[in-house]
């Protein structure tokens, strides 16, 4: 069963 | 003081549409190079970026930045007031804005409805997204996109993308079985919304949820083309170019099967 990565993990609060 | 008039009001009517379903409230950015807005939805698995540019406006007026903050979905309830041939004009005192005004004029200017939205303080981070220089950048009809994943839905919640460099492959396999949509390049001169170009520095294949791509699509509308750019563990982005600017869809992959 693949897993639903976050955006958080590639893009950084500015 | 600021002022936005938009002689093609559908526009507006259809970028919103393409966004409701993604993100619930977010903050218009206006500056003196045009509206922009960023946000992701409430899962943080998905981001919308769109910006449309001063010039598509006539006139467009904003004396000083500031942000107004939108809930959207009673945006789209004004918006649903406006008719397709109407001007839309989007007015608000960038000094004190605590509401947005919306003028809608038919082409004879006989009939002329104005609203007022409540703005709220919205306080949202916005993401860096890093220039990213992509293993494949893939040009097709939006509508094929479209359809591709509204096909594959009916297999699986999610699609492999495999692009190399004369083929972009969209697979799903689910419990009744699998499907899979392969497209070639074409280069039809006489009918350039129609052709399917890869730019490939190398392959590359990412899996992603159908459920947001499908999403996605509600740009189909905006734009013949849809821009998909994928990279080796990277957010894949979807893009509709519009004349006064671009929707952009980012969407994180998923991992791991």
């Amino acid at each position: 069963m693949s897993k639903q990565t976050k955006l958080g993990a590639f893009f950084k609060p500015k | 003081m600021f002022e936005a008039r938009l002689t093609q009001g559908a526009l507006l009517k259809r970028l919103l549409d393409s966004v409701k379903e993604l993100v619930t409230d977010a903050n218009f950015d206006c500056s003196e190079t045009g509206i922009s807005l960023q946000a992701m939805d409430n899962s943080h698995v998905a981001l919308v970026s769109l910006s449309l540019r001063a010039e598509g406006f006539n006139p467009y007026r904003c004396d000083r930045g500031f942000s107004l903050g939108v809930n959207l979905n009673s945006l789209n309830k004004i918006m649903k007031c406006a008719g397709n041939e109407d001007v839309i004009t989007l007015k608000a005192d960038d000094s004190s804005a605590d509401s947005l005004c919306l003028l809608f004029e038919n082409s004879s200017n006989e009939r002329v409805s104005e609203y007022e939205l409540k703005l709220m303080d919205i306080d949202q981070e916005h993401l860096s997204i890093p220039e990213t220089d992509y293993d494949a950048t893939v040009m097709m009809p939006s509508a094929e996109f479209q359809r591709i994943c509204r096909d594959l839905m009916v297999v699986s919640e999610s699609v492999t993308i495999d692009v190399s460099k004369d083929e972009i492959k969209f697979t799903a396999e689910g419990e009744l079985g699998t499907g899979n949509v392969k497209l070639k390049p074409t280069s039809t001169i006489d009918k350039p919304e129609e052709s399917i170009t890869i730019e490939l520095g190398q392959t590359v294949s990412l899996q992603f949820s159908l459920k947001y791509l499908s999403n996605f699509t509600r740009g189909t509308p905006l734009s013949d083309q849809v821009m998909l750019c994928l990279s080796d563990n990277m957010p894949l982005l979807v893009e509709y170019k519009m004349d006064i600017g671009y929707i952009r869809y980012y969407l994180a992959p998923k991992v791991g099967d």
